[in-house]
């Protein structure tokens, strides 16, 4: 998540996630809207605060990241870096463009933030290694 | 050391294959979980899910999903002696790499994968014939310690020619490379208040090593001397963590040459950085002894600084000497402390006598002491295959990391099917290469990596040069 | 060749290739259809 490109490709992905959305005849802009905040922010959840460990042996660390998420390992459980803050403000941007262009529709709304708040309360510092 | 950095249209485009990898991943686990597809890996039996499980199903996704598509291309078995030219077993699947046979055809290619930098690997010689000789005399294994009945001549002898090759007091000797570094840091850095700096992309011996002693570990970017800097004066101003108290030991763990990057470590600013501070430095040359420097002495001769200025110099056989194992050589109050505490020494067997035999051997060439400049003529071949090899690569328009003096040249591949489209198109042209990823390397770095010898000659080099240019155009590689 | 290549479907299996297509054909003409209905 530190390496070059990768923020490119995580908006790139999430831009291509929107139109395959987009291009769903029976959904119109703002669910299709809803829907993209939605599925981005269970996905986000699921590979960020679900899955533990890595998806490869890491027999350096005798098994020490198996019991971490892949959130508390990034940049070794340091707080506050680039990294961290990319990720936290990705569902924040999502949230403001769904509910811009579901026209602050309440149910929408309701939908867009709580998916967001979802995704947000894990990634506080606070709750770093809180089961 | 030249770190190009990839396009971004490349970058992205690898992690879309990973994306397309990994979907494709999940979709295959689901029809495995539901028993459309059969599994062919590891897995709990029924009567045993009450137990704790066996096998993490997560942590073997990447092996069972993205390892097993390219599995034909890695660990390929060879049939003969990895010198410049070698016999592949040729192999065939009928289940996606699940279960890879034989065929009993073998394939003569040119070995540009093996770490044989003097061309010492060799089944005839001098080297050889006095290997066979101390097979006669000692026989093959050694079934005790270096502390107990493990210790013949042979190692004594094998302990002052290194020695003597380093320019050092004295050395001691062990049987694998690996250990070590992994066996005897911690007889090192035993005990609370030891501080380790360890560069990002040190050898997993190394990382090992300095996990099994109770100590600190920083991690420092790769051979950046002002981040080395910082984080050495930040330890020392703050102290231990909690009670802030001096360190009692601080030790900068670095290797000579990076055996995935082909970079050559700033030996002379870690030198000075550590007299400044009063750190130990340790020097892994495992890549570099025999390789480098006018008369193969390692990365010491090749930047000019005297080797006792190196607290710890370890290196191996394996590499340059075409045997196995590993010594550490510094004062003589250092040998005898490791002498007396290494898990090695203790606990492992003593090194074979005839692998023994072939290292004294060709140090005893590369030094001159067998009355011939064989040896000057093997440095001075590499070292001009290895400049040939780089310059031409960087001229076709490849990505090639490292220092032209390293005689491992690595080409950026980037995506991960171009690493096994070209395994697969080079051993169609006979040429045997390594192609290296993830855990390896880093996610987006995969690569080829290139190991000269002073054993190949210039027309397989050039034929391996079109071969490669060729492909490259084909695979789309020359990024550059 | 390349493009399977840039894609990472090189290494899939050819099943798994003939399936990512269809996907990306339905997507294709569902982004097709949609435009031509937007426009």
């Amino acid at each position: 998540l530190n390496s070059r490109g990768i923020w490119l490709s995580y908006v790139i992905a999430v831009t291509i996630l929107h139109l395959v959305l987009l291009s769903i005849p029976f959904l119109n802009v703002a669910q299709a809207w809803t829907l993209t905040n939605v599925v981005h922010n269970i996905g986000n959840y699921i590979f960020l605060h679900m899955l533990k460990g890595t998806p490869w042996e890491t027999n350096w660390d005798q098994g020490k990241s198996r019991l971490l998420t892949h959130w508390e390992q990034i940049d070794f459980g340091e707080q506050f870096t680039t990294t961290r803050k990319f990720l936290f403000l990705a569902p924040v941007i999502l949230f403001i463009l769904a509910s811009f262009y579901t026209k602050y529709d309440p149910l929408h709304f309701i939908i867009n933030l709580s998916t967001m708040l979802l995704v947000l309360i894990p990634k506080l510092p606070q709750l770093h290694g809180v089961r | 050391d030249s770190f190009e950095p990839a396009p971004r249209v490349v970058v992205f485009l690898t992690y879309l294959g990973y994306g397309i990898l990994m979907l494709f991943g999940y979709f295959r686990d689901f029809l495995r979980k539901s028993g459309v597809e059969t599994t062919h890996s590891a897995i709990e039996r029924k009567n045993m899910k009450d137990f704790v499980p066996l096998y993490q199903s997560f942590e073997s996704f990447y092996k069972r999903n993205i390892y097993m598509r390219l599995r034909d291309c890695l660990n390929r078995p060879i049939c003969s002696v990895p010198s410049a030219e070698f016999d592949i077993s040729e192999r065939v699947s009928d289940d996606g790499n699940w279960h890879l046979r034989l065929t009993g055809k073998t394939r003569r290619c040119v070995n540009l994968g093996s770490y044989n930098y003097l061309g010492f690997a060799e089944n005839k010689g001098p080297c050889a014939d006095a290997a066979a000789e101390a097979l006669q005399q000692y026989g093959a294994g050694v079934c005790s310690t270096r502390q107990e009945l493990g210790n013949y001549k042979i190692h004594e002898e094998l302990e002052e020619t290194t020695a003597r090759f380093l320019g050092v007091e004295d050395a001691v000797t062990f049987g694998m490379g690996f250990a070590t570094n992994s066996m005897n840091i911690p007889a090192l850095m035993g005990g609370k208040g030891c501080l380790i700096l360890s560069d990002e992309l040190n050898h997993a011996s190394l990382v090992l090593g300095a996990r099994l002693c109770s100590t600190v570990i920083k991690v420092f970017k790769h051979n950046d001397i002002e981040d080395v800097e910082r984080k050495l004066r930040e330890a020392i101003i703050n102290g231990q963590p909690r009670r802030q108290r001096a360190w009692r030991k601080i030790l900068i763990i670095v290797e000579g040459i990076y055996s995935m990057e082909g970079s050559i470590i700033k030996l002379p600013d870690f030198i000075r950085l550590k007299k400044k501070y009063g750190a130990y430095l340790y020097l892994d040359e495992a890549h570099s002894v025999g390789a480098l420097g006018e008369t193969g002495r390692g990365v010491t001769e090749y930047w000019g600084v005297d080797p006792r200025d190196v607290d710890i110099m370890m290196g191996t056989f394996t590499k340059s000497f075409g045997a196995a194992g590993g010594y550490i050589a510094g004062s003589k109050r250092l040998i005898n402390h490791l002498r007396a505490y290494s898990h090695s020494t203790t606990y492992a067997c003593s090194m074979s006598a005839p692998v023994a035999q072939q290292v004294i051997s060709s140090m005893k060439i590369i030094m001159g002491e067998d009355g011939t400049n064989r040896g000057q003529l093997r440095i001075k071949q590499l070292a001009a295959n290895s400049k040939y090899f780089r310059q031409r690569l960087v001229e076709m328009g490849f990505m090639v990391y490292g220092n032209d003096d390293s005689p491992i040249v690595p080409l950026l591949m980037y995506m991960v099917p171009k690493i096994a489209a070209f395994s697969r198109e080079m051993y169609e042209q006979n040429v045997g290469v390594v192609v290296v990823g993830y855990p390896a390397t880093p996610l987006t770095e995969t690569r080829a990596r290139f190991c000269l010898s002073a054993a190949h000659t210039r027309e397989m080099l050039d034929k391996v040069l079109d071969d490669i240019s060729d492909v490259g155009d084909r695979l789309q590689l020359k990024y550059s | 060749y390349r493009y399977l290549l840039v894609t990472a479907l090189y290494m899939l299996q050819p099943w798994e290739r003939h399936l990512f297509h269809s996907c990306l054909a339905v997507v294709l003409a569902m982004s097709v259809y949609s435009t031509s209905v937007f426009f």
